[in-house]
Order: structure tokens, then sequence, then C-alpha cells
């Protein structure tokens, strides 16, 4: 079955601490990223649980323009504040990429390609 | 809308879908309200298609299972605490629908610092008819909602994917609140 796929665990003060991250992008090692990394595995955007660091590499920005395609935000692939305000939401556990697929974009139908 | 990987729905021949809350989940005081939140929830996916929701007084045999759990609670996926992620549901047939015990739910009446309860219901039982999140911020079945906001009507969106899967309801109209949006019917963009 599809399901959920948690391993995340955040204190409200860690929720908060997002905040701290807004603007950063790639290139960059800043401290707190950690997290930014464990969200993104947790809702399926990071496929495999590496040992994350706090270093903005491509992984991350590739997630992060995939939460932001998803969410209808500019794709930049930093995390502008838009971005991290969106992850501060709350929201369901249910993941939002499922085998390395994002389940909320579909690929448009027939009526589109014919328009 | 999406559905999950492989199009998971209740089976052709499971249409009449019995429900019920783990016991002593609300106080006595609560627990009317609450139920009544659950069935208007469940009526709202009824409306739109062809199954059907019976409140049971059996959890263990019922086909979909309503639970509040804090932290840990024994299906590896450990809830968080105040926010964060509020809700998680399986898909079909699995029938779990687990909610964070830890969350300030509001059951009924407004509360700006609250998360109401009716509109998890309502997207998590989305979950378990087979129902994947939509990008379409209108829909039910987009995955965040800010504290203090009420969304429980479905929305276009909502509606043209859970009756893909099973169908309509043809005793009912259209129960969309939230047409689709300009700019979707402008450029095609979304998941439709």
């Amino acid at each position: 079955h599809a399901h959920p796929s948690l391993n995340f665990n955040l204190s409200g003060s860690a929720w908060s601490s997002f905040y701290n991250l807004s603007g950063c992008h790639k290139g960059e090692h800043v401290p707190g990223l950690t997290a930014i990394k464990q969200y993104l595995h947790t809702f399926g955007y990071i496929p495999q649980n590496l040992n994350f660091t706090d270093d903005f590499d491509d992984s991350l920005e590739s997630a992060i323009k995939t939460y932001q395609q998803n969410f209808r935000l500019n794709a930049t692939g930093s995390l502008d504040s838009g971005t991290v305000r969106q992850m501060m939401s709350p929201r369901c556990g249910v993941p939002d990429v499922v085998n390395g697929t994002t389940t909320m974009m579909r690929s448009r139908g027939l009526s589109s390609v014919m328009r | 809308y999406t559905f999950f990987p492989g199009n998971p729905r209740w089976p052709v021949w499971k249409r009449n879908l019995t429900y019920a809350i783990r016991p002593g989940t609300f106080s006595t005081s609560d627990d009317t309200a609450a139920r009544a939140v659950f069935a208007r929830a469940f009526a709202r996916w009824a409306a739109a298609t062809t199954l059907s929701f019976t409140e049971s007084t059996s959890y263990s045999t019922a086909d979909i299972r309503i639970a509040f759990f804090g932290g840990d609670h024994g299906d590896g996926e450990p809830f968080d605490g105040a926010l964060g992620t509020l809700a998680h549901a399986f898909s079909p047939p699995d029938g779990r629908l687990h909610l964070d015990a830890a969350e300030l739910w509001v059951v009924s009446g407004n509360s700006r610092l609250g998360i109401d309860l009716e509109s998890v219901a309502v997207h998590e039982i989305g979950h378990v008819l087979g129902l994947g999140h939509s990008s379409d911020e209108a829909a039910i079945m987009f995955p965040t909602i800010t504290t203090g906001t009420r969304r429980v009507e479905l929305a276009t969106d909502d509606i043209m994917g859970i009756q893909e899967l099973y169908g309509a309801n043809s005793n009912a109209g259209s129960t969309a609140s939230s047409p689709v949006t300009q700019e979707n019917e402008q450029n095609g963009a979304g998941n439709k």
C-alpha cells in the first residue's frame, strides 16, 4: 500500500528555526539545512536517507525545485521566504513524492495536448 | 487530482463502507459533536460518488478505522507534536486514518489557533478512498492547511478525481464550491 513514510520529528522551536534559513541557496553551508533535508526526505522529495549535512548541494536544490513546482511557487531552487513559509504550514503526513515520482502533478491529458 | 501509484481503490463489491472511531477517543461531552464532524465529512464524499458510508460500533471490523494518536503509535510513522504533521491515512483497502492527538482540534466554532477537524477529516478520507495530493490550492486534497481556516467542501478537482475512481452519484448534481480557477483554464497548468 502507499502509505506515509515519516521519520521526521521537529519540536515547535525547530519549526520556527526554518525561518532562519530563508535566502539560502546552492553552495552555501548553513547550520540547520539538515532539518530541511530531513523534511524533504519525509515527504519524498529526497529519496534516499543519506547522511545529511548542512551543505546546500545539488540534491537539495533539485528537491526544492520539485517542491516549489508542486506548490506552484517560483521554481528557483533556493530557499526563498515563500518556500520556507509553505514548509512551515501544518500539513498532511502522506508524502507528495512516492518512489521518486511526484504524486501532485499529473502529466497533461489528451485534451490539453489537443489544444 | 492524483492517485496513489497503481491507482488503488476499494473493490467494486465494496461500495457501502463502514467506519468507526476508536473507542474512548472523545469525552462524553464532545462525543456527539465530534461524530457529527466525521459524519459530515463522509457525506461530502458520498454526495459526489457512488460510495456510501455508515458508522459502525465495531472498530476492529470497520472498513475505515479512525483514531487519534500521539507520537509513536505503532505504524512506523510517529506524529511530531503540535503543528507540523496533522494526520495521515493509508491507501485502499487499508482503511486506517490517524490524526495527531497533540493538535488543538476545533470541532465546532472558530479558533484562530486551532486546526479545523472537519477540514482535515475530509482530506484524509480522500486518501482512504484513493486520492493523492493535488497542487490545486482550492482542492481539499491540497496538502497544507493553515491554523484557523476551514476548507471542507469538495472542489471541482476533488470531484473529478473521486468520480474517476468510483463514478458519479447520479442522485446529486455538482457539489463543487470552488470551480477551476481562471488561470488553470487558460494555461492548462495543474494536474487534470
